[in-house]
């Protein structure tokens, strides 16, 4: 059986958040490794990777591999029932036909229960291997979150290129072009707020705003982001939580 | 004009 306590609901709450839109039904993988989702999107374009790691949770109990098959807008929907710091418990037996869920308050002893019905999702896992990426750049998520926004309202595409001095998204749509630059940058104070670049060589690649604009509500899991491009291989954008991840990965465009 | 490339074709299944 699978018995797993997260010390706040929110961590859920905002990982169902970042996937909702991109993946309607996906199975929650649960072993001893902690809780893992792998899920396409319905056009096969982008691919989202979970992972909460048994760190994550105490106590964290998995006995043997339990796929919980779930309708994300059915979770969303019980979620909404659990305040942001909550204690919240995953229960399942081990062929389950429900997923029960828990809400505890610390401060006024309410305990709230709720099951959620599962179903057979039927879906293969893609090996995604290890790359060596031409370039791997951190920046604050909310920075890479207005970009996007504010490309999107010019263009469906957008041009990320990489260079030692710093990280270029331009634009080009039918009222006009726009371009962002963002320079390379270490804020020792603050160093949320630092652009770093690693850099084996310049790379450019174009991309679907539409799936960056919807990856970028995962960016309330963590203030950096980190993206991780290389010529003619899916884009990864990576959103680590304390313990875990949220990644995302976008085909690119064929130039033309 | 620009094609969409999907995550298929990079990604094997396991």
């Amino acid at each position: 059986m699978l018995e797993a306590r997260l010390e706040q609901a929110a961590v859920l709450k905002k990982v169902v958040d970042a996937i909702k839109d991109l993946v309607q039904d996906c199975n929650f993988d649960c072993n001893d490794s902690g809780i893992q989702l792998q899920a396409m999107d319905n056009s096969h374009v982008a691919l989202v990777a979970m992972h909460l790691k048994t760190d994550a949770f105490s106590p964290y109990r998995c006995d043997r591999n339990i796929a919980l098959g779930i309708n994300l807008a059915s979770l969303q929907k019980v979620l909404r029932a659990a305040q942001n710091d909550d204690l919240l418990t995953l229960k399942a037996e081990d062929a389950p036909d429900v997923l029960n869920l828990v809400f505890e308050s610390a401060e006024n002893d309410r305990i709230a229960e709720y099951d959620i019905k599962l179903m057979d999702i039927d879906q293969e896992h893609l090996g995604i291997p290890d790359t060596e990426y031409a370039a791997t750049v951190t920046m604050p998520s909310s920075e890479f979150q207005r970009i996007c926004r504010d490309l999107n309202a010019l263009s469906e595409s957008v041009s990320i290129e990489a260079a030692k001095e710093g990280i270029k998204f331009s634009c080009q749509g039918d009222i006009g072009s726009g371009a962002v630059t963002l320079r390379q940058n270490n804020n020792v104070e603050k160093p949320d707020l630092s652009t770093i670049i690693e850099l084996n060589e310049p790379v450019g690649l174009t991309f679907s705003l539409k799936y960056l604009v919807n990856f970028c509500k995962a960016s309330s899991l963590s203030n950096t982001v980190k993206l991780s491009l290389s010529a003619e291989v899916p884009l990864l954008i990576e959103y680590k939580m304390e313990s875990g991840y949220v990644r995302f990965y976008l085909a690119p465009k064929i130039g033309d | 004009a620009k094609g969409q490339r999907t995550i298929s074709s990079f990604f094997a299944p396991k």
